[in-house]
């Protein structure tokens, strides 16, 4: 069980100690605790570095110490000859003689007792990252207004996570900015906009002031945009090495600032927009888009309208035009819809006449009309000839879409009466 | 016909063959035929054939029926109790509306009607053509259809005629402008069942082609000269008549 303190005396102390003695003692105080180890008595042969007897005091694997010879004290109201303070709360005390001790040296004794040791201040690594408070056994650590202590118990942090900005323009910036930011922090942004809608992140160079990056590269205090499915940084040091507009196609942007313990700066300010998400401008074949514009984006809608002679083929009907939306996917709504040739599809026959079925029945087709000759005549001599018009019907440049009238020729028998009379 | 010869049907393809009575009749159109009023004003329903050159039973079962849907009467013709009394035949026409139309081809096609100019006034001298079944020389009614040639002559030269049958008056008959006379050669005429057939005639300045000048419509004595009905005289009603009843009627 640790003591609050102890005596340690060497082999057969005030006599002489034997030769070839060896003895260690391993001293142990509460946690919390230093010791003090001191000899109020010290008679030990003189050597040179100790090498024959000694007493050598060890603590965390470390030498603190090794006497010999004999000591008094120079304080007449003190009796300690000798002492040693450990911040550890253990020690290793060990006595060595060697075989040869021609005159009689009476060894040592010496007292430890255990003493508050002041963790804020003792050792060369502080243990709190804000405020220490030393109590006797013990320390605690605190923070300053508007920090926490983290669960270590030792490092405070900001609060910083959880906002969520959904303006379509907005400014953020690092916690105190301009004042240096809170070390041992991980703040936590996000930028949340409707759907067809991209962040667009604006960094002005002289906004950032970040911990340079470490020997090796890597930023040990970084700044970070996530997006969907792209990361952009970690950004650190004096000026932002980014670009200085960082579209990030998407809606949604988590920002993550984390910081150490050391090294605050004044940290960073950014601005960002919401830019609609434009839609590629796209070549759709035989029709023509209204209105003409270099770009479109999320929500604009435009008129396309086939060229003549070019129709939307649906199920049920045809459309002439039709409308598309750029949505918010980037991607233009009823994209499937083509104009396509009119089709006027096959002529339709006529009585006494007949219709050369055309190669095609696409618009600028021809069709031709005859009448069953020599029986049957074309009314209208020029109304033979029908192309496919951008109505999709047959049209005739005299008839118009009225198909032609194969009427009887009259008196024109097939064979002359010859008669027999003279 | 007297004094005429056998012909083709594709000779006369517009020629029309009303069975009984036996008759003639002048296809002018495909839904029309032109027939003379004396034809139809005792016959409404009359059964009409065109396409072949012989009548007979087995070969109108060849020919193309025509079935009658309405038949108008000049509204200026006289109708009498007795027609066999008649010696007024002024506007001795007539046409008839077909149920469906007639298929043109080799053996049945339409006269041409005749145009408004003076140019289908005939000259007297011009030959026209007639055709029919009716009676010859020989017969009283002939299967195999007959055509002559006979020129245009004076409507003098019909009133003028010495028939030999004494009961006739000619006198007492009336002659009009709506009437043409022709024939008076050699006995060439056209004679009983050949009424409503076509007096055809060349079309001005086309050899080849044919319009009908007038419809057979009587005679003082067959074998001299002919009346035929002026069918120029009628063009306005022809074809208003036609126009108002394009549409089929409801009966």
């Amino acid at each position: 069980e640790p003591t609050m303190y102890g005596e340690i005396l060497s082999p057969n102390y005030p006599q002489a100690y034997p030769n070839e003695a060896e003895k260690t003692w391993d001293i142990e105080v509460p946690e919390g605790y230093g010791i003090h180890l001191y000899f109020t008595h010290l008679d030990i042969e003189l050597s040179e570095n100790c090498d024959y007897d000694s007493v050598q005091i060890i603590s965390g694997g470390v030498e603190e110490g090794k006497v010999c010879g004999k000591r008094t004290s120079k304080n007449p109201n003190s009796p300690i000859v000798e002492e040693f303070q450990v911040s550890s709360n253990q020690i290793q005390v060990i006595f060595k003689s060697d075989f040869s001790n021609e005159e009689r040296f009476t060894g040592f004794a010496a007292y430890y007792v255990a003493v508050d040791i002041n963790e804020c201040t003792d050792f060369s690594d502080a243990p709190c990252s804000h405020f220490c408070n030393n109590f006797i056994g013990g320390y605690f650590c605190s923070c300053p207004p508007e920090y926490f202590l983290h669960d270590d118990m030792k490092n405070c942090g900001v609060n910083c996570s959880g906002n969520v900005f959904t303006e379509l323009i907005g400014e953020i910036t690092s916690p105190n900015y301009p004042n240096p930011y809170p070390e041992n922090s991980r703040c936590e942004y996000q930028i949340l906009l409707e759907q067809g809608f991209q962040v667009v992140v604006t960094v002005r160079r002289e906004d950032f002031d970040v911990e340079p990056a470490d020997s090796e590269g890597n930023c040990v205090d970084s700044l970070v945009f996530v997006a969907r499915d792209q990361q952009f940084g970690p950004y650190c040091g004096n000026g932002f090495p980014g670009p200085l507009n960082i579209e990030t196609n998407s809606n949604a942007l988590d920002i993550i600032f984390q910081t150490d313990q050391t090294g605050q700066q004044k940290g960073w300010k950014l601005r960002y927009r919401g830019d609609p998400i434009p839609c590629a401008k796209e070549f759709t074949a035989n029709s023509v888009w209204e209105p003409q514009k270099e770009k479109y984006v999320f929500k604009d809608v435009v008129m396309i309208t086939c060229l003549e002679g070019f129709e939307v083929v649906q199920e049920s009907d045809s459309l002439r035009y039709f409308y598309s939306t750029c949505q918010s996917n980037g991607k233009w709504s009823n994209s499937k819809l083509k104009c396509e040739p009119v089709n006027c599809g096959s002529p339709d026959p006529i009585q006494n006449g007949k219709v050369e079925e055309p190669e095609d029945t696409i618009f600028g087709s021809v069709a031709r009309y005859t009448c069953d000759e020599p029986y049957y005549y074309m009314q209208n001599e020029e109304s033979g000839e029908y192309h496919c018009a951008g109505n999709g019907s047959w049209v005739n440049d005299v008839l118009g879409t009225e198909l032609p009238q194969c009427v009887p020729v009259c008196g024109v028998p097939s064979v002359p009466f010859v008669g027999t009379q003279r | 016909i007297f004094g005429g010869s056998p012909a083709d049907i594709k000779s006369f393809p517009w020629q029309v063959y009303f069975a009984s009575p036996r008759a003639g009749g002048a296809l002018i159109d495909e839904y029309w035929v032109l027939t003379a009023a004396h034809v139809v004003e005792k016959n409404r329903n009359p059964e009409m054939y065109v396409g072949t050159t012989s009548v007979n039973r087995d070969n109108r079962k060849n020919a193309q029926m025509l079935t009658p849907e309405r038949v108008i009467i000049h509204p200026d013709w006289t109708f009498l109790n007795d027609p066999d009394t008649r010696s007024n035949f002024n506007h001795d026409i007539a046409l008839i509306r077909l149920k469906d139309p007639v298929k043109m081809g080799p053996t049945v096609s339409l006269i041409c009607l005749p145009g408004k100019s003076s140019a289908y006034d005939p000259s007297m001298g011009t030959v026209g053509l007639i055709s029919g079944w009716g009676r010859t020389e020989k017969r009283d009614h002939v299967v195999r259809l007959q055509g002559a040639k006979i020129p245009i002559t004076p409507l003098q030269k019909c009133q003028e005629v010495k028939v030999t049958n004494p009961k006739l008056d000619l006198k007492s008959y009336v002659f009009t402008d709506n009437m043409i006379c022709a024939g008076g050669e050699k006995g060439v005429d056209s004679c009983g069942g050949d009424s409503g057939g076509a007096l055809v005639l060349p079309v001005p300045n086309e050899n080849t082609k044919f319009y009908v000048a007038g419809l057979v419509s009587w005679g003082p004595e067959c074998g001299t000269y002919g009346i035929y009905t002026r069918v120029k005289n009628y063009i306005d009603w022809i074809t208003k008549t036609m126009q108002e009843n394009s549409t089929p009627s409801l009966d």
